[in-house]
């Protein structure tokens, strides 16, 4: 934008403009400028809003400072994403848990590169329980939920559990919708071992990659 | 100095702040506080035109103004002041699905800027 109105600047051949104008266009500029980076068409309006507990205890187990990854050849975007879960009690030993992922980044092709479950469980001192871990996935035919795979965890002692998830969930993830079925092997327990308050609800972790051109997989 | 001060008509960078909170955005991007996203603006004589930074050296505009002189008679266009260094911008906001999302835009906050 020329200072003064003698500076033409061969590129812009827009006359000088007073500073309020050329402010507002400046921050036009900005908002438009992190919103095609970020592939939004508009601002996001936040339905359910994280409290400060979650937000507080998620950015803590994100992976550590931010590693300076130069961008992609091709112009892919990397990004960290922390999923909150929508917790749904099916009995009090199998907790359900459902992510949703944006649309905006999966209709731009999002690739999963590594994911994580991360929940918080709470279990009378000196015992072991036994976990089981389901993965569900949208069946190809009908919309039920059919199990995908299933992992095992002996848990000995309260406090946050960490999995990393295979495949199917990374997939899954893709699609922009996860499920997952945490099921105790019960030692008749009164209430869930899962918890899922504000400080503690579950999260999944996902590192992903949106935009590359499609990538040559070297076999 | 790269930046622009006072009265410099000299190609330079024009430091601009956008406060996340005075647009509103501060409820959807968690950090950081704003984004300096600067720009270059001023004038481009042919005797500085290609340098890297505006601090051209004495010895280096007498070589341009040398160059500029057998070259005014060529046809050129102007030379404009365009960013010569850039550097990402790391943001931390909430996605409509109210996920955390952590990324660094490449190439967002203009740090110098220079004659093409």
């Amino acid at each position: 934008i020329p200072r003064a109105s003698d500076s033409q600047c061969p590129a812009c051949k827009g006359p000088a403009m007073d500073l309020d104008h050329q402010r507002e266009l400046l921050l036009d500029l900005a908002k438009r400028r992190i919103l095609d980076k970020l592939r939004l068409s508009q601002r996001p309006t936040l339905n359910t809003p994280v409290s400060r507990a979650a937000l507080r205890t998620a950015l803590q187990r994100l992976h550590g400072p931010p590693q300076r990854t130069l961008p992609e050849a091709d112009g892919e975007q990397e990004y960290e994403i922390i999923s909150f879960a929508d917790t749904g009690l099916s009995n009090i030993n199998q907790t359900r848990l459902d992510f949703h992922f944006s649309s905006d980044r999966t209709a731009s092709g999002m690739e999963i590169q590594q994911a994580s479950l991360m929940f918080f469980v709470q279990i009378p001192p000196n015992t072991t329980w036994t976990l089981k871990l389901r993965i569900l996935v949208v069946g190809l035919r009908d919309t039920n939920l059919t199990l995908a795979t299933q992992h095992q965890l002996e848990v000995d002692a309260s406090g946050w559990q960490r999995l990393f998830l295979g495949p199917e969930a990374q997939a899954a993830c893709s699609q922009g919708h996860l499920t997952l079925e945490l099921v105790a092997e019960s030692q008749g327990g009164q209430s869930s071992i899962i918890l899922g308050e504000a400080a503690h609800r579950p999260f999944v972790t996902a590192k992903v990659k949106v935009g590359g051109k499609h990538r040559l997989h070297r076999r | 100095g790269i930046n622009c001060q006072g009265g410099s008509r000299m190609c330079c960078r024009q430091e601009f702040f956008v406060d996340f909170r005075e647009i509103g955005w501060h409820d959807w991007i968690i950090q950081p506080e704003g984004y300096a996203m600067n720009f270059c603006t001023g004038q481009c004589p042919l005797h500085v035109a290609g340098m890297p930074g505006i601090a051209a050296s004495f010895h280096t505009a007498v070589l341009n103004l040398l160059k500029a002189n057998t070259a005014s008679g060529t046809a050129g266009g102007g030379s404009c002041c365009v960013p010569t260094a850039r550097r990402p911008l790391s943001l931390l906001y909430y996605d409509r699905d109210s996920n955390i999302v952590k990324t660094d835009i490449p190439d967002m906050v203009v740090e110098a800027c220079g004659c093409s």
